[in-house]
């Protein structure tokens, strides 16, 4: 554990409580993609089926259990809940263009041939692409609501301190693990755009718009 | 190492 992993963490977690907040006090999930959420899910949910068979740390089991609780409880507000909000006309994204190929690519390209690793490797596969429904659906309406944008904000720096974390561990530990880092880089790279525009519209206190 | 069975990472 280094302090890069740990505040990468911590953006995470902090991403995933603004969303479900954003969508609480609302009591609305308009501008949100059901679609990338539903992959967040499954993303949890094929990555942390380890917490079964193998006990790392409390700290690694804890918030394991918090993002797939999260996630789920995520899709039970957009789904169940607060469905009538949900915003399905621009979240048109199809999920098995990215599903399929990542499956493909997860048995092809991967540790070791063994189910949970398959599964692991499946996870972080798909993590790396899963925000494009999102970002796809912020293109269509032009713009984002600020809290919704806070939390691309906390996602997106999440896998960009990870890769700190990574340097720090390649020089400090002798760690490196080539597909979370080639999948985290690409992950990371698909919210440049979004930076960009959070950092010049958000941060001098205007709504994220899209240039015309 | 050039991965980590255990997966400690989130």
């Amino acid at each position: 554990m280094n302090v890069f992993r740990l505040t990468g963490d911590i953006a995470h977690l902090l991403a995933i409580i603004l969303l479900l907040m954003k969508i609480w006090k609302t009591r609305s999930c308009a501008g949100v993609s059901g679609k990338s959420q539903m992959m967040f899910a499954l993303v949890f949910t094929t990555r942390y089926l380890d917490l079964i068979t193998n006990f790392i740390s409390l700290y690694n089991t804890t918030m394991k259990m918090i993002f797939i609780a999260s996630s789920y409880g995520t899709l039970y507000l957009m789904f169940l809940k607060f469905r009538a909000t949900y915003d399905s006309n621009h979240d048109t994204f199809r999920m098995e263009f990215l599903v399929v190929p990542v499956a493909g690519l997860s048995f092809l390209v991967n540790h070791d041939f063994s189910p949970l690793e398959i599964l692991w490797t499946f996870s972080i596969y798909l993590e790396s692409v899963a925000i494009l429904p999102q970002l796809f659906m912020i293109s269509k309406t032009g713009e984002a609501e600020t809290i919704t944008s806070h939390y691309l904000f906390a996602l997106g720096s999440y896998r960009a301190l990870y890769i700190l974390n990574w340097v720090y561990r390649f020089y400090f530990e002798g760690f490196f693990d080539l597909i979370a880092v080639v999948a985290g880089c690409v992950q990371t790279v698909l919210y440049c755009d979004f930076f960009y525009l959070y950092i010049t519209k958000v941060w001098k206190g205007k709504k994220l718009t899209l240039p015309a | 190492a050039t991965y980590d069975p255990n997966h400690d990472e989130l």
